[in-house]
């Protein structure tokens, strides 16, 4: 038997959220430490990675091993009819299930929905992410990187990433014209979630699409900072962390350097 | 503009 019961139901909503747009289908595997979910869109360009611990768990029991296709899109439905702070629970038969129940409790426990979610079959390939140094890592406000992404994404379809030293750069331009956001590591960290840190082992300079971007940036709710971690012709790294008990990692192959 | 990269020029399928 998989059962996992999560105190704030908000956070499974800001997590489909995050993934529905990106990966329709997705393999839930379910372990005795935690979920993780792996998927790539459809031109296997970006990669989304979900990781949610045990821990996270108010209560959480995984006899064996247990791997759920879910649809994100029935998922969502299921879960736009949760509030925030509704306790989610979710079950599932450890032998091949075909189907995955979510009970939605509302807070005063005068209120239980239960509903029942068939499993997809998915033949997804999952691709193998190296642990990786990377030649710089930007550490900012998820807030204003998804503001750069939108506002870039009126000038051009890319985005020019070029960090240093001191600062990290965003280009884009297209027939409007061109433009450019440039950040400066900050000096004093007063408050975290309103600083940029770089940290450079080397000057990188890539481009990405921001159609993915801003799929990406859709995960803003669950963090206040996200971390680019960048290398030269390497994906991109989007990283929000869940808390302490896990993390939501988006993977952008560049585009091609002429 | 620029040709996109896939994934699988970077990771390999388990």
């Amino acid at each position: 038997m998989f059962e996992a019961k999560l105190q704030q139901g908000g956070l499974l909503k800001k997590i489909l959220e995050s993934v529905k747009d990106l990966v329709v289908d997705g393999l839930w595997d379910c372990d005795g430490a935690a979920i993780t979910l792996q998927g790539m869109d459809s031109s296997h360009v970006a990669l989304v990675e979900m990781l949610l611990r045990a821990e996270a768990f108010e209560h959480y029991r995984c006899d064996r091993n247990v791997t759920l296709g879910m649809n994100h899109n029935h998922l969502s439905k299921i879960l736009k009819c949760a509030n925030n702070d509704d306790i989610v629970i979710l079950k599932a038969a450890d032998q091949n299930p075909d189907s995955c129940s979510l009970i939605l409790e509302s807070k005063n426990g005068e209120k239980t929905s239960d509903f029942v979610v068939s499993l997809v079959r998915i033949d997804t390939d999952q691709l193998g992410i190296p642990e990786t140094e990377y030649s710089a890592h930007v550490k900012m406000s998820s807030g204003e990187f998804q503001r750069i992404c939108r506002d870039l994404s009126q000038f051009g379809d890319a985005v020019q990433i070029t960090c240093s030293k001191q600062d990290v750069k965003f280009s884009s331009s297209g027939e409007t014209g061109k433009a450019n956001i440039t950040l400066t590591h900050s000096a004093t960290v007063d408050k975290e979630e309103e600083s940029v840190t770089v940290d450079l082992k080397e000057p990188v300079d890539l481009t990405f699409a921001l159609r993915f971007l801003n799929l990406f940036t859709k995960a803003t709710p669950i963090s206040d900072t996200v971390t680019l971690s960048l290398s030269q012709e390497a994906p991109l790294v989007v990283e929000y962390k869940i808390g302490d008990s896990g993390h939501i990692r988006y993977f952008l192959a560049p585009k091609i350097q002429e | 503009t620029k040709s996109q990269h896939q994934l699988e020029n970077f990771f390999t399928r388990k």
